[in-house]
């Protein structure tokens, strides 16, 4: 465990906790996607299925354990509890087109040909791509609230801190698994220009606004 | 290639 991967993991922690809180406090989850929620929750289960074939450490099994529930009861709030405030008219990005191309990838490029392999792969490029209907979201409505936004950063922070644990891990420990690699490379862009928005605005005390 | 399967990541 390196700083970069602690950050990253601690960064992704933070995320999940301001979206819940966000949702409890406001009782509202307006502007949020549950078609992301809904990916996520299939990245994790399915990426974490090894909590039954290989334990790592206490930590790992916890953070995969919280990782699961929380993405659980996110969509329980969604869905059930404040489903009144949730988004539908503008939450309309189809996943079954991220989802399919994710599984059809992972059964061609995989480490190898075993279903907990293949279902890690597909995770990983699940993952990569499972904020887009968050990001198309905020672009239909043309804003976000603020703790939206802090919510977007950390999470897209997370991935680009990995990258940094990658880089460290291929020197300091010869180390590295190019499918998460890349994935991670292209999850981290997909969140670029909403990190120049929120570096430029909402860190001066704007509010997150797209151009008409 | 055991090793690198163990996925000690999240």
């Amino acid at each position: 465990m390196n700083i970069f991967r602690l950050l990253g993991d601690l960064s992704h922690l933070v995320a999940i906790i301001i979206l819940l809180l966000k949702i409890w406090k406001t009782r509202s989850c307006a502007g949020i996607s549950g078609k992301s929620q809904i990916l996520f929750a299939i990245v994790y289960t399915t990426r974490y299925l090894d909590l039954f074939t290989t334990y790592v450490s206490t930590y790992n099994t916890f953070m995969k354990l919280v990782f699961i529930m929380t993405s659980i009861v996110t969509i329980f709030l969604m869905n059930a509890k404040f489903k009144a405030t949730y988004d539908h008219n503008h939450d309309t990005f189809r996943i079954e087109f991220l989802i399919l191309p994710a599984l059809v990838l992972a059964l061609l490029i995989n480490n190898e040909f075993t279903i907990i392999e293949v279902l890690w792969t597909f995770s990983i490029y699940l993952e990569s791509v499972a904020i887009l209907p968050q990001l198309f979201l905020v672009s239909k409505t043309g804003e976000a609230e603020s703790i939206t936004s802090h919510y977007l950063f950390a999470l897209g922070s997370y991935r680009g801190l990995y990258l940094l644990n990658w880089v460290y891990r291929y020197y300091a420990e010869d180390h590295y698994d190019l499918i998460a690699i890349v994935a991670g490379l292209v999850q981290t862009i997909l969140y670029c220009d909403f990190f120049y928005l929120y570096i430029t605005k909402v860190l001066k005390g704007k509010k997150l606004q797209l151009p008409a | 290639i055991l090793d690198q399967l163990k996925h000690d990541e999240l």
